[in-house]
């Protein structure tokens, strides 16, 4: 089960759909400050189910749609999908590849499918635990994380002990 | 539920230790339940003490040390569960050279099993990958990517891209 | 006191809106009194928006925006009450290789009237420098000091370092 | 009114008697990780007043004393000096040169000395409070400023105002 691509509609500074296709090995993503690099990270916390707009810099969870710039007006909509392979048969279902999609609206309705089909956030939750995918507790490292696995309370490195466990 | 935990806990604390002596060369680490009859519950400490220093609290390392062993407790929890890909956010910027090259060469053993997505600014990094995006803003505010080799064209297209990446 | 540090803060928010100007090229930031009635209790908010993109909260800009609007800051408080001297302890760590000229440059400017000493890993600051000093651990947990030059050998006998200095 | 050196002695990793010197312009400090910079920025902090250890990464004063290694023994004190240029006559004492000494021993016991001549730790901040360096409020920055600067409790920026007006 390898991880294939990651596409982007809407989510933050990724105005217009932008497909990231990923190799064996280790994919490197550089470029100066503020340009999206991070925010690729927060689209694939997003997609495994992330709910605390905090943990994404944001306030609320509409801070994650794309809200313009001086010469483009904001979008309705963010999306993003993460597609895995199934080659391993790691994943319960008939389908060589597992596109998982999560969208929001400003409304605040959101929308979650499996290969096209609606369902539940839960749902994508529960095909992605087995794999190891379940939350992002250790799937998204970033550089704050070192305070807080060292930290005088030691609550986060709980959390990803019992995630492992 | 607790002798799972507690077998986790006592797996990892294992690891801990191996990948720590594997990224600081010298010294040694481990990871403490303070009340052992309360597994599920109890205070976790780390105590970390590199090379020939002598063991203190983990706040008297250097920003690079204190970096370096939250790297070796994720590695530790990764060899005891492995999760499938692993984003990395600029977990680099705090070292120097020799400990970027230890930190690469771990990623690299690792990258066996695991697919790794390295966001950085540090050339040692960029130079280890297997492949390179660049992300950039043309357009103020507006984010796109393209595929890029060291020393080539950046490549414009991102189909091309992605053609050239899943063959 | 009141009418001191109303006085203070109109003049370091309008250093800070020029100095941000200054590192980021384009777009605008402000520090903001939310309570103007009561200046010596009233939170203080910072608003940043760099290039193109729209006004945001402060936590939704990147790591390298949020430290070089941080220097901002800094220099802003500066060029009100400067300090003979100051020391800059890795600031530069998160910024792009741009970023870090721009960086480089403040301090250049205000280097005239304040002596900085910068720690840093990075090698375009290090060859901004006007003296350099490496700090090393040749035993193990005792630090030494050495003069270094870019390009030369290290000299190893400080007394030397300090001489070479102070003419 | 310059900066020309600062001397450590038992400070922290600083188990022998250091001197580093300062020049015109910018001096920058390198070394690999763990090396002892920031224990020189620390160093500075502490002889200008800093009475928090927790601002120097301690939990007692006593932590920065030199604490030994596996092959050496701990000191059982700690000593910084600054010392400044008085060419421009900043400071209100018929000196030259000013020479500020901060010394505490294990027992707890510390000692302030203003060209050698003992003095207490007020002394030593009211001489310096007039030329801007009264405190270390920002003239030692490091890393984890930014948050702190641009966090949601604004206390940090209202101390830094306060301290230049
Ligand atoms: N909802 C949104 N709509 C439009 N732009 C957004 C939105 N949320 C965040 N941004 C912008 O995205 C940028 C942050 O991008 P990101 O954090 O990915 O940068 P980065 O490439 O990681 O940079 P650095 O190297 O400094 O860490 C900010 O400038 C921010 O204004
Ligand atoms: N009281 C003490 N006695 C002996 N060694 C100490 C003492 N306090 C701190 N140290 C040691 O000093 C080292 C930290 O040094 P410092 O923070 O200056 O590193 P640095 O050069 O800034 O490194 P980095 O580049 O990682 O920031 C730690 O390894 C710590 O063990
Ligand atoms: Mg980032
Ligand atoms: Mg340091």
């Amino acid at each position: 089960m390898f991880l294939k691509r990651i596409e982007l509609f809407g989510f933050k500074s990724f105005m217009n759909k932008i497909t990231v296709a990923f190799g064996e090995g280790t994919t490197c993503v550089i470029g100066p400050n503020g340009c999206g690099k991070s925010n690729i990270s927060d689209a694939i916390r997003w997609v495994l189910g992330e709910q605390n707009p905090r943990l994404l810099r944001g306030e609320t969870m509409d801070d994650i749609i794309f809200n313009g710039t001086r010469t483009r007006r904001p979008l309705g909509m963010a999306e993003v999908s993460l597609v895995l392979s199934n080659d391993t048969h790691a994943f319960p279902i008939d389908y060589a590849e597992i596109k998982v999609t999560r969208r929001v609206y400003r409304s605040g309705l959101s929308e979650y499918l499996i290969n096209k089909n609606p369902c539940r956030l839960k749902d994508i939750r529960n095909l992605l635990m087995d794999t190891g995918l379940g939350s992002s507790a250790y799937t998204v490292m970033e550089r704050s994380m070192t305070d807080q696995l060292l930290g005088n309370t030691s609550t986060n490195l709980r959390i990803m002990l019992e995630e492992a466990a | 539920a607790r002798s799972l935990f507690l077998d986790t806990f006592q797996k990892v604390r294992k690891n801990f230790s191996e990948v720590f002596r594997t990224l600081f060369q010298e010294g040694e680490a481990d990871l403490i339940m303070v009340d052992e009859a309360n597994p599920l519950e109890s205070d976790l400490e780390i105590v970390a003490r590199p090379g020939q220093k002598r063991a203190q609290r983990i706040a008297l390392l250097s920003g690079g040390e204190r970096a370096l062993t939250a790297i070796s407790v994720l590695f530790a929890l990764y060899l005891e569960k492995p999760s499938p890909f692993c984003i990395l956010d600029e977990l680099d910027a705090p070292l120097d050279d020799a400990n970027v090259g230890r930190f690469l060469e771990m990623v690299k053993r690792f990258g066996k099993r695991t697919q790794f997505v390295v966001i950085t600014h540090n050339r040692q990094t960029m130079e280890a990958a297997n492949y390179l995006y660049g992300v950039t803003m043309q357009e103020s505010g507006v984010s796109r990517v393209v595929s890029v080799r060291l020393g080539d064209e950046a490549v414009e297209n991102e189909d091309e891209a992605i053609r050239s990446i899943q063959g």
